[in-house]
């Protein structure tokens, strides 16, 4: 409405222009947050090193030929639409490695995923990122655990024997772990990495930027439950 | 439909752009740079109702009239949103994961009377 005289559709004298702009601020705000299933806007402690970044980006393009929403964000500042699935609200989450406790033959890493999304998402695919420098063919044991109901100690959802035959990056699926934890309190994926006595760690010791593993995982708003009573 | 100029009264588009610099939110949210916050603003009376936008034909222009001068209670109808899109958002979330989405129907595109 004009300044100064009353709104016809909602009957509240129409804002000074500067407390309308102040509105529209916090009112974009609230709805940005509100759609991200966030109480408030988040303080990133350590956002990954843009090398980290990219040589993950590049990874990806290089894994994955359709047109991941990702590997196109940085390149030309675009960032292609997901695919719409049905409508509902899809998500593509980049997850970098925290280190755990390790040894000289075994790794622990951690993915963190936020409880927002978690509670309101499920997950539709997930895969684990992983750089070996192995000079030599060797065994590999690669254990996803996960907190137990209680939460004190840490169960195996999964164990994969595999054979790494030479340096570089080789990926698993770990959709169905991932998708288990999404139910959990804390959804949180620990990754552990074994070899066998006497072998030599295949893992990188620097950890450089280049070689940190990361997970993508793709998930969908979850579809509001709806309660029918006879 | 149509953008709100400096005076217009009818049902129309109002952009508005969020800066996220200007908010102090472009440490998490990687791209873009803000948000077309854009709403719709203005009268609807009732011989503009269910047209979306501003009458653009001839025949519509005589509807209007005849709407305008029928003795029905004038009701006025509402200036809404006909055509909205997704926005997308590229953001750290608090574990500094990095996520995408597409947030369905937050950028109003045209605006017009139900």
């Amino acid at each position: 409405a004009a300044k100064g005289t009353w709104c016809p559709a909602c009957g509240v004298a129409a804002l000074a222009p500067g407390i309308q702009r102040d509105a529209l601020l916090a009112l974009a705000k609230q709805s940005i947050l509100a759609k991200l299933h966030m109480p408030a806007r988040p303080n990133i402690p350590q956002p990954p090193s843009r090398g980290t970044l990219l040589t993950a980006l590049r990874r990806m393009r290089a894994q994955r030929s359709d047109t991941a929403a990702f590997p196109g964000m940085l390149q030309d500042g675009h960032i292609p639409h997901l695919h719409p699935g049905m409508g509902l609200q899809e998500y593509e989450i980049l997850s970098f490695a925290e280190s755990g406790s390790s040894t000289s033959r075994r790794v622990h890493l951690h993915f963190r995923f936020s409880r927002e999304l978690a509670g309101s998402t499920k997950i539709l695919q997930a895969t684990l990122y992983l750089f070996w420098a192995a000079p030599s063919p060797q065994p590999v044991t690669i254990r996803l655990l996960q907190p137990d109901p209680v939460g004190l100690n840490m169960t195996v959802a999964s164990e994969t024997r595999l054979e790494v035959r030479k340096s570089g990056w080789t990926t698993l699926d770990v959709g169905a772990a991932v998708q288990s934890l999404f139910r959990q309190e804390i959804p949180r994926l620990t990754v552990e990495l074994e070899v066998p006595e006497d072998w030599e760690s295949p893992f990188p010791s620097d950890h450089s930027d280049s070689h940190w593993p990361f997970v993508v995982a793709q998930a969908q708003a979850r579809t509001p439950h709806h309660v029918h009573r006879r | 439909g149509v953008d709100c100029g400096g005076d217009s009264r009818m049902c129309c588009r109002q952009e508005f752009f969020v800066d996220f610099k200007e908010i102090g939110w472009e440490d998490w949210i990687i791209q873009p740079e803000g948000y077309h916050m854009n709403y719709c603003a203005g009268l609807c009376p009732l011989h503009m109702a269910g047209i979306p936008g501003l009458a653009a034909s001839f025949h519509t222009a005589v509807l209007n009239r005849i709407k305008a001068a029928s003795a029905a209670a004038a009701v006025d109808s509402c200036c809404v949103p006909t055509q909205r899109r997704p926005l997308s958002l590229l953001y750290y979330d608090r574990d500094s994961n990095i996520v995408k989405t597409d947030i369905p129907d937050m950028i109003v595109d045209s605006c017009g009377c139900t």
